[in-house]
């Protein structure tokens, strides 16, 4: 474990927080895209598939737990919750994810470190996670003005693999056999995506003004 | 091999 490391894991885990914040506070899920949340989901059952199987270390067990149960809370939260279900921009989140999925696995199945089951799965939770975003962004776009909350998820989103992308390099650097190269490259695209949300975020937190995005 | 080192990160 390296200080990147725990900073982005740290980042990732407060961005849940913000959002469960925003979602239990305000009893509203307006803004927040429920494909992102579904991929997210995804993407941690089909990563964490060794919880029960691997045991790494006590921080490693815990913090798999807990984004496990965080993304399906939120999924359920807005799929189920009589209140806060109200509120969710349905007409505006109309990204198709399931064409991301069905990418993600087709590419998994061809390009990952072993062709095992496990592996595989890992490779598509990699590769799911680098494109998770998007259904977000794009309701972002749409719904042009972001509130406070939500722009801070994202933003703290994009930074958590931002950091994770700091850790590789240190990681490359420090130990002699780097095997991440799934993990880094797809975590550049994945930072990459997030480039232009950063440099609105940027400008709306340097005017002091509301961040609001191009159509 | 790399496919065994164990995936220590999240």
């Amino acid at each position: 474990m390296n200080i990147f490391r725990l900073a982005g894991d740290m980042t990732h885990l407060i961005s849940v927080l913000v959002l469960l914040l925003k979602i239990y506070a305000t009893k509203s899920c307006s803004g927040i895209s429920l494909k992102t949340q579904e991929l997210y989901a995804m993407v941690f059952v089909a990563r964490y598939l060794d919880l029960f199987t691997d045991y790494i270390s006590f921080y490693n067990t815990v913090m798999k737990i807990v984004f496990i149960l965080s993304s399906l809370a939120i999924v359920w939260c807005m799929r189920m919750h009589r209140v806060v279900k109200r509120s969710y921009d349905k007409e505006l989140d109309t990204f198709r994810h399931n064409i991301l999925i069905v990418v993600c696995f087709g590419v998994a199945v061809i390009i990952n470190e072993k062709f095992t089951l496990r592996e595989v799965f890992w490779a598509f939770s990699i590769y799911l996670e680098a494109v998770a975003i998007l259904p977000q962004l794009v309701l972002l776009q749409r719904s042009g003005n972001v509130d406070n909350l939500t722009g801070q998820y994202v933003f703290l989103l994009g930074g958590y693999r931002a950091f994770y992308i700091l850790n590789w390099i240190y990681r490359y650097f420090v130990e002699q056999r780097f095997s991440r190269w799934i993990s880094a490259i797809s975590g550049l695209i994945q930072t990459a995506l997030y480039a232009d949300f950063f440099y609105y975020y940027f400008l709306s937190w340097k005017n002091n003004a509301k961040l609001h995005l191009p159509a | 091999s790399s496919a065994d080192d164990i995936k220590d990160e999240l």
